[in-house]
């Protein structure tokens, strides 16, 4: 279960990047 | 029998702490995330006329902030006897209700690119299995629990029997395992329509989703297949 610890805020960087540098570029 | 208790309530108490350690370093790195995007954020949502994508980031970026903010400040709370049911199980809610958002873009990114909703909803359903698992158990096999010991502190922990946590290994492998699919499907998604067309230079469109996308496939991949053969192997 400690991966979860890592897996949640990572996903969620992962997410809030690609969604910034895609708003960026439209 | 006594000593096979004590040698359990210690390693109960031993992966509470692992687990709590690792989730304050999880908690720095959001946070250090957060500060050098936040200019970003800045530029690119706030002063921009607000679209669905807003909400969708916005419900992302805070969900996640709350979650760590509730957890850090409940670590300076000595919850004694049964008090910390009702603060965890709603930190808990939340921090299942992150997946939402994320499977909404994934479901948007999904029709976006194929244009097709079946392949879409089919995204969005297998990114939500983890809402499910994690509600039922959350709610159905976790119970307070008061460890003795030093701390004696109120704790929610598994209740259940061998035989139902071969049961939760089968969850853990619906819920990682339908991630999986669907971060599968997106990438096939992704590359079968954007290959072809990946002449763009390195700030287009589409070269973001490309890029973007196969990071996001790959790092996620290696998490969710670390956490089903961890659960797996114990």
């Amino acid at each position: 279960s400690n991966v979860i610890a890592f897996s949640e805020p990572l996903t969620a960087i992962l997410i809030t990047r690609f969604m910034l540098n895609l708003q960026a570029v439209n | 029998a006594r000593a096979a208790e004590i040698v359990a309530i210690i390693a109960e108490e031993d992966s509470i702490v692992s687990y709590n350690y690792c989730s304050m370093a999880g908690f720095v790195l959001y946070l250090y995330d957060y500060l050098i995007t936040f200019p970003a954020e800045a530029i690119c949502f706030w002063k921009a006329r607000p679209t669905g994508a807003t909400v969708l980031f916005f419900l992302t970026r805070y969900t996640t902030m709350s979650v760590f903010l509730l957890e850090f400040a409940f670590g300076f709370v000595t919850f004694t006897g049964t008090s910390c049911v009702i603060p965890t199980r709603f930190v808990n809610f939340i921090e299942t209700m992150q997946y939402l958002p994320w499977a909404g873009f994934s479901a948007l990114r999904a029709y976006a690119l194929s244009r097709n909703r079946l392949l879409s909803m089919m995204v969005f359903v297998l990114s939500i299995v983890p809402v499910a698992v994690n509600l039922v158990e959350e709610f159905v096999f976790v119970k307070p629990a008061v460890l003795p010991g030093t701390s004696s502190m109120c704790t929610l922990d598994g209740t259940e029997s061998p035989q139902v946590s071969i049961g939760c290994v089968s969850f853990t492998i619906a819920s990682r395992g339908s991630l999986i699919a669907a971060d599968a499907m997106l990438i096939v998604i992704t590359w079968a329509k954007l290959t072809r067309r990946r002449g763009g230079d390195g700030g287009s469109f589409v070269h973001v989703l490309l890029r973007d996308g196969t990071l996001y496939f790959i790092c996620l991949l290696v998490l969710n297949s670390l956490h089903l053969s961890f659960n797996i192997a114990s």
